[in-house]
Parts: structure tokens; sequence; C-alpha cells
């Protein structure tokens, strides 16, 4: 199973073209190996990506250099996912109660 | 009955065995079809909700077509309990169905479902597999034959957003094509995905307007209003290219250009906090709030069969 451990989820906003081809730039970093689960589209929508904890220095750092406005939307991704997990493993155990 | 927990993410298993229990109790309405098997031979279910015989005007209700959208998989059984129960307690779906049929497919993308579940949360397409490419799966939304591997697709394997090796490859796209063509009624397509909270209708492979665009904008902003009378949520309205962007070889789209005209789109919950990580609290508020939207477009389709 595929682990989450210190993987944080950035909301970035965008303010004009020229930051969106900094973020296009971003997805284009293969190594820093982001997984945007929805990407830049149009200066309005922000942009969600899951940032691995190998990268969060990077990232961050490449944000600020080019003013791109970031918020921590998600602290901690694994421990969101284990909350879920444990709670799909509490409600079956309901069930057959 | 009581034993199952629509406020819950589930397994596969259990969706499955939810869809064959509401095909037991409500016998002279619903049935469980088999209509293909996925690349990794799960069945491909699909509920059908009617009180007649022979191919009566139809809508299609698709769901979960990207695993990793889970509210989609859980919004489309709640929707398929709501319709069993609504049947002759509330005027406009009781009216619905005794003139048409509604297909629902709560899990369009079972292996993709499973595998979000055991390996990968943030699994998008299916699990196929082409000899020499070491990628695996296709998205199953770039893989219809609407200008397939045209703009807003990509042809890197790799890639979310990869169309396939050619249209319909995916045995879970086809099953759904060939079942639609062979049943020649369909008035109606409406696809479920999460999140960012759109109502949208064709095209996404071009920016042009569909000549039905008119219509489509009218009721896509009606249904988007009852939408947001039950809790407030804010739902962007437009068509696919100038309201996300660009994307070849969607259900939609491909909907659309075989005479399906009233084909939509859902964006679910939320805008980005969660994305596909939506806490099950928020299920049953999702799920009711999309079927006042979708109560609006069923109602027009009913009253607009052509």
């Amino acid at each position: 199973k595929e682990k989450f451990n210190g993987h944080q989820v950035f909301q970035i906003k965008v303010r004009d073209g020229e930051q969106m081809n900094k973020l296009n730039e971003l997805v284009n970093m293969e190594n820093f190996k982001l997984n945007f689960w929805k990407l830049p589209t149009t200066p309005k929508r922000s942009v969600d990506v899951v940032v691995p904890s190998s990268s969060l220095k990077l990232v961050k750092s490449f944000l600020e250099s080019h003013g791109l406005e970031y918020s921590i939307s998600i602290e901690d991704l694994q421990a969101l996912l284990d909350e879920e997990i444990k709670e799909m493993k509490h409600n079956r155990g309901k069930e057959r109660n | 009955n009581g034993n199952f927990n629509y406020g819950a993410y589930h397994s596969l298993e259990e969706l499955y065995q939810e869809m064959d229990r509401i095909a037991s109790d409500y016998p002279n309405l619903a049935s469980r079809q088999e209509i293909g098997r996925s690349f990794e031979k799960r069945p491909l279910y699909v509920l059908k909700f009617s009180t007649g015989k022979g191919k009566r005007p139809a809508i299609w209700l698709n769901a979960g077509i990207h695993s990793r959208e889970w509210i989609s998989q859980a919004t489309g059984i709640w929707i398929a309990r709501k319709i069993v129960s609504d049947y002759g307690n509330e005027s406009s779906i009781t009216s619905i169905l005794d003139e048409m049929d509604i297909f629902l497919m709560p899990v369009a993308n079972p292996d993709g479902y499973v595998y979000s579940q055991t390996k990968n949360r943030f699994w998008r397409k299916t699990r196929s597999r082409v000899p020499g490419i070491q990628c695996v799966g296709v998205d199953p939304n770039r893989n219809w034959n609407a200008s397939f591997s045209g703009e807003g697709a990509s042809n890197d394997p790799c890639s979310e957003a990869y169309h396939g090796p050619k249209p319909h490859s995916e045995i879970e796209v086809k099953s759904v094509v060939d079942f639609i063509q062979n049943h020649g009624n369909f008035k109606s397509f409406i696809d479920i995905h999460s999140y960012s909270q759109l109502l949208m209708y064709p095209y996404g492979y071009t920016c042009k307007h569909p000549r039905d665009f008119a219509e489509l904008d009218q009721v896509a902003h009606r249904a988007a209003k009852a939408l947001a009378s039950l809790y407030g949520t804010s739902y962007r309205v437009g068509p696919i290219c100038s309201t996300i962007y660009m994307a070849s070889g969607s259900s939609i789209d491909w909907a659309y250009e075989n005479g399906i005209k009233y084909a939509f789109t859902f964006e679910l919950r939320d805008t980005g906090h969660y994305g596909f990580l939506l806490p099950a609290q928020q299920i049953l508020p999702t799920a009711e709030e999309t079927w006042l939207a979708l109560k609006v477009i069923m109602k027009h389709v009913h009253h607009h069969l052509y």
C-alpha cells in the first residue's frame, strides 16, 4: 500500500498569465513528484497539489520566489487517509452487528 | 433496510451487494444488470429502474468513471435508494418512471475503485495494460469517440489524461457505448464527477457552442439553483471547454454527438479543501443537494421528449 507520510496538500492561487506559466513549469518538474489534483487552467481557479515530504522545501521555495500565493489545505495527508480507513472499518463492523 | 450506511464510504463488494439488495427489495421496479466485465474481469453493473416493458425513453446516470472521486460512487448509490423510495411517494419521480426508464451505473470504473482502496487512494484511470508500455491505465473520460486524441487529452501513457490506444479501447467505456447504442432510445446522459462544484454540458473538445446551447444552459442554471437551495452550495455552470478546460474524448461529448441531447456532467463538492478526500459526513448533504439538481434535469427531459 502506498503511504503518504509527511505529504501535504497545497492550494495555490494564481493572479495572472505570467504566474500561470510559472505554475506550469512546476507541473513539468517531474523530479518533485507532485500529484496535481486539478491542473492549472485559468487564473481565477486555484490549484490543489499533493506535495511529497521530500519536495516540501523545494516547492515552497519555488512558490515564494515567484510570488505565488499558497496555503496548506491538508497538513498531514496520511493522517487523513488513516482516519478514512479507520472509519470504513468501523462502519463495516457496525453493519455486521 | 437500515443495514447499509449511506453516510459512509464502502468497498466495491459492499456497493455491489447494496445494488443487489435494492433490486431484491423492489423487484417490480429495479433490477441489477451486468453489462460487461472490466479489464480485471469485475462485473460492470447497472441498476435499471423501470415500470414498463420494451425500450422506453431512458436516462443514463453514470458515476465513478474516475475512481478516486469517491463522493461520486457514494452519491450514485444514495440516488439508487432514493429513486426506489420516492417512486409512488413523490410525484415527479413517479411520473418520470411511469413513462421512462432510468439506468444508473454507480461504479463505472470498478478496477480503479478497488485500486484506489487498496493501493493508491489517488488513482484516477482504468487498470488496463498494453504490452510494451510501462504505465498502467487510460483516462476513461478521454477514451470516448468524440474528437478522440484531440485537444485536452494526452498521448503519453503515463499521463493522468492519457486517451488510450484507440477510441473505446477501454472495456469499461465500450460496454457502456454498446449498451447505449443497442438500446437506441436514451434521451439523457448525466455523468457525475468530483470535485469543484460545476455543472457542465457539451462541448469539451471545442469551444464552439452546441446547437442546443441556450436550452442546456437554461436547464443547467435551474438545476444549479435547485441544488443551492438546500445548503447554499454554489455551482458554476457552462460548457466544459470554457468552464474548466478543453477535453476531447469525454463521455458527454460522445453522448451529445450520438443524438443524446440532454448531456450534462457534474463536478460535486468541494472546491479543493478536501478534494478527493471529502469527509464521509459530507456524503449525505452532497447526495441530497445533487438529487435536487438531477430532478430538475430529469423532469425537463421528461417534459421535452424528442
